[in-house]
């Protein structure tokens, strides 16, 4: 049991469905099952690509500006040219 | 600013645009006028041109819907994502969808609702082929943020110049545009007024002078008889009981008592009681049976009580409503006998001002002879 990830609070979940969310849709982030080794440094390069394009510390974490920006009202066309 | 890939943009600077739909959040008007607005915005500072088309397929068809609205890209619901648009291209290139589970308000600073005039005019910018842009203070930048005042930065400026040029009717001097020709089919009309019984119809530079002793109009340089006027006129209205006509170009107006300018001239505009946003005229017309002037700007109207100096309350109205049948928006409007003779593009309605209907359709330039 102890291989097993710690499970992740409802709050922390919600946070990272909504940073899915908002990568796939505005920065080109594939969807679908890629392992969670490769989805997890994919969504990190993801997260350093918002930052960058809003001027955001460039951390590649969820921290808490990155969140704000994240939930604020916006245009729906994507940031990064498909 | 950033662009498409391939700098997508129109290749011809005249791009239709359509309203497909409306939200119920504002009055038709509002919306109208909040679209009409999001266009100026960028033809003030490029060669593009808009032109509102009420049927068949725009290059900008524009419409309200809620999460998926038929091209697979559904939105969200309430806040999150307001509005999205498609690069410039065929078919759905160039469309505009806004979120209708958002509320839309004309309002600069209001919670919870989102202004239409500044959503539409970002979205109209990617119809242009602008991407988003990183700078905060720049109008496509993908955060909706409340601003007044012109919104365009100059990252749009340079980036929307970039794909299409600077607007050739700012800075620049234009060679002289030769006289209109009087039966050309397309020929629209700036303004038109009575003048001690001539018709004066003025267009560019030139007006054409009536009179019902004259056979054939006469075709004279404004500057010629009227120097101080400037050589483009918007409205112009007679006040038979002063016995002036009021010629209006931008925010100014001038007065002539025949052919002689009135002294204090010219004036504002603003203090015929007009709200300081308008910056243009469209068409006049003084009803002679009750003494109302009635002035024309977009899709809306003014009515301005001659005898009191005062605008009526009640007022902006819309054209449309009141005027049912001539479209939502005019270049010149005449009153003879009972009968308003609205002028746009290439076309004049007869409407009868009693039973409120158009009674004919005809060429402009029939009152031309043509």
């Amino acid at each position: 049991a102890h291989t097993l990830a710690k499970p992740i609070a409802n709050e922390e979940k919600d946070k990272l469905l909504l940073a899915e969310k908002y990568l796939r849709r505005y920065y080109d982030m594939p969807a679908g099952l890629q392992g969670e080794r490769k989805a997890s440094d994919l969504m990190h390069q993801k997260i350093r690509e918002m930052q960058a394009f809003f001027r955001l510390e460039v951390t590649g974490k969820l921290d808490d500006n990155t969140l704000e920006v994240m939930e604020m009202a916006r245009c729906g066309v994507p940031d990064v040219a498909e | 600013y950033n662009h498409f890939p391939r700098d997508l943009k129109w290749k011809n600077t005249n791009v239709t645009f359509r309203i497909l739909n409306y939200t119920p959040d504002l009055r038709k008007a509002d919306v109208d006028k909040a679209v009409r607005n999001a266009f100026n915005v960028w033809s003030r500072v490029t060669p593009l041109r808009f032109k509102k088309l009420y049927e068949g397929n725009a290059d900008i068809m524009i419409s309200f819907g809620a999460k998926e609205h038929g091209d697979f890209n559904p939105f969200d619901g309430p806040e999150g994502l307001l509005a999205h648009a498609y690069p410039p291209g065929n078919g759905i290139g160039g469309d505009t969808h806004f979120d209708e589970d958002e509320t839309w308000t004309k309002d600069f600073h209001s919670k919870n609702s989102f202004n239409l005039f500044l959503v539409a005019a970002h979205e109209f910018g990617h119809a242009l082929g602008m991407a988003h842009s990183s700078d905060p203070g720049s109008l496509m930048y993908p955060v909706y943020s409340y601003g007044k005042g012109y919104p365009l930065s100059e990252d749009d400026i340079k980036g929307i110049q970039s794909l299409y040029g600077e607007n050739p009717d700012h800075g620049r001097v234009k060679p002289k545009p030769d006289a209109p020709t009087k039966c050309d089919p397309e020929l629209s009309f700036d303004a038109i007024t009575e003048l001690r019984g001539e018709t004066i119809i003025f267009k560019d530079r030139f007006y054409w002078r009536l009179h019902p002793q004259m056979p054939e109009p006469e075709q004279t340089l404004i500057k010629s008889t009227w120097p101080e006027l400037p050589n483009q006129v918007d409205a112009a209205y007679e006040n038979p009981e002063k016995d002036i006509v009021i010629i209006f170009s931008g925010i100014q107006m001038w007065a002539l008592n025949g052919y002689n300018l009135v002294e204090g001239y010219p004036k504002y505009i603003h203090k015929l009681g007009l709200p300081k946003t308008v910056r243009k005229i469209d068409a006049a017309v003084n009803i002679r049976d009750t003494g109302k002037t009635l002035l024309f700007v977009d899709e809306e109207y003014w009515s301005y009580d001659e005898e009191k100096g005062t605008m009526d309350s009640g007022y902006p109205r819309s054209i449309e409503n009141d005027f049912p049948g001539i479209g939502d928006e005019v270049d010149a409007v005449a009153y003879h006998y009972g009968y308003l003779y609205f002028y746009h593009e290439h076309i004049q309605f007869e409407y009868s001002y009693s039973s409120r209907k158009v009674m004919r359709i005809m060429r402009a330039n029939s009152i031309l002879n043509c």
